[in-house]
């Protein structure tokens, strides 16, 4: 990470922020929560509380504009230059300008930049932070078109901001409400306590706690997909990763937004072709192929292309069989047999898991091959499986791999 | 196939831009010294490739151009 010039921060915790305009590309209410949340990522990790007021001279001023638009740095249309905001100061400083030539949108779409994405990184600017080249953190420079929905930051970011301003304070915080418009209204001093009609409840901000990942040993512990990855393991959880080595005794504890920045998370299945190394993601009806960081060029595509029918919309678990080049897909109870030589599914599928690996009666979530064993996940359980031999070998806990 | 001349200046002139809008770069206009100039931005260059972790060549090819297009925030990667 790192900081403007001399470090310039606000001197105070209680940083207040007024939206000036819109853009008409999205609701105002969409704008609203944008912002808010892009502030809440913020707040959630230092003791700064952010407010909303609704006239006047507000520290941080939010606005849309094109082009030339007072300040010495021109917007330049469709695309370059998003957006741009300025470090702690009186007057400009601390305000935030998005590019209405873009397309700004709600959700992560390929049509148009994510704006509590953009807000989130401006804010940052806003705060004191300047750019960081780590890849995958959110002062990154260059935009990344990834999931938000549960966005967190990354580890770079949270260490630059609280070289400015510390930690939260031990009490948790209390989100942000924001005030109801009043018309003409100054800034309410946080402690006038101001009477809510029943329609303007405070508008509670997302929690104040981001979901925290799951111990490495809580014996409920499930994952979403395991793929192996160059010799390493992988384990999927929502955003969460969990990485393997042959190379180092401890677990290391990483975001899918780590590794590859512009990848959904929550992934359904993952395997590797280990021969052309490449690992390949699925959720939903589509999947990606990945080599190492890169994400391969033309996806995502739709799982049809592998030969599925189009009744299947997604898959719980796929594994690659290194020895015998055939990759299996699992639905529901059967599972698809597909021969990565050919690259197309194979005849006489889909068939009955519970036929062809004993003592697996169940969908499976995910499926792993180590050491010439299968692993195939269910909930909290793992089963080991001798394919040659079609034998279940024993049961263990999912988390087994975690040295608990 | 070598890059057309009349895109290899468009390239040029485009990479000259964001220099100057994101690392600072300040090309002397009435220098006599044009080799001068170009050392400097070679500089430059090799400056915006080390941030984004991209082979330090100094040339701008095609890996260095494509990053230097994709969208992004205006605020300045290096300042004075």
């Amino acid at each position: 990470y790192s900081t403007f010039p001399h470090s310039p921060t606000w001197k105070k915790e209680d940083v207040t922020y007024r939206i000036l305009n819109y853009t008409p590309d999205m609701l105002q209410a969409d704008v609203e929560e944008a912002i808010a949340r892009a502030f809440q990522l913020w707040s959630s990790v230092t003791p700064l509380r952010f407010t909303r007021v609704y006239g006047g001279q507000a520290d941080i001023m939010i606005s849309f504009a094109a082009g030339f638009h007072g300040d010495f740095y021109s917007f330049d249309g469709p695309g370059g230059t998003l957006a741009h905001a300025y470090p702690p100061g009186s007057g400009i400083g601390g305000d935030a300008h998005f590019d209405e030539d873009e397309n700004w949108t709600k959700f992560t779409t390929y049509s148009g930049y994510n704006l509590f994405l953009v807000a989130a990184h401006e804010l940052g600017h806003s705060l004191g932070l300047s750019h960081s080249n780590v890849f995958g953190a959110l002062m990154y420079p260059i935009y990344m078109a990834v999931d938000t929905r549960n966005y967190q930051l990354h580890q770079d970011d949270i260490d630059g901001i609280q070289a400015l301003y510390g930690p939260p304070k031990e009490s948790d915080a209390p989100p942000t409400k924001a005030f109801p418009p009043q018309e003409p209204t100054e800034m309410v001093p946080a402690e006038a306590p101001t009477p809510m009609s029943p329609r303007e409840e405070p508008t509670e901000m997302t929690p104040s706690r981001p979901p925290q990942r799951p111990d490495d040993c809580d014996p409920h512990l499930t994952f979403d997909a395991i793929t192996t990855l160059r010799g390493e393991t992988l384990f999927f959880k929502g955003s969460y990763v969990w990485r393997k080595s042959p190379y180092f005794s401890e677990i290391e504890h990483d975001t899918i937004s780590s590794f590859w920045p512009s990848l959904i998370s929550g992934f359904d299945a993952a395997y590797e072709v280990d021969k052309r190394d490449r690992v390949l993601f699925f959720k939903d009806d589509q999947y990606w192929a990945v080599s190492g960081y890169r994400i391969d060029s033309g996806f995502p595509k739709p799982i049809q292309n592998l030969g599925f029918p189009s009744s299947v919309r997604k898959i719980d678990a796929a594994v690659h069989d290194q020895s015998t080049k055939r990759t299996y897909f699992f639905v529901g109870n059967k599972y698809w047999s597909f021969n990565e030589n050919t690259q197309s599914m194979e005849r006489g599928y889909p068939r009955k898991i519970a036929a062809d690996f004993q003592g697996i009666g169940h969908p499976i979530d995910a499926a792993l091959q180590k050491n010439g064993y299968f692993y195939f996940f269910h909930g909290s359980s793992q089963y080991e499986v001798d394919i040659k031999r079609k034998k279940l070998i024993r049961i263990m806990k999912s988390n087994s791999w975690f040295n608990c | 196939f070598p890059v057309a001349p009349e895109k290899e200046k468009e390239d040029m002139q485009f990479a000259k831009k964001y220099l100057e809008n994101f690392y600072d770069f300040k090309e002397e206009k009435h220098s006599l010294f044009k080799a001068k100039n170009l050392s400097h931005m070679t500089d430059k260059i090799r400056e915006m490739q080390s941030f984004f972790g991209l082979e330090m060549t100094g040339e701008l090819n095609q890996k260095t151009l494509d990053m230097m297009k994709q969208p992004r925030c205006g605020i300045p990667d290096v300042r004075s």
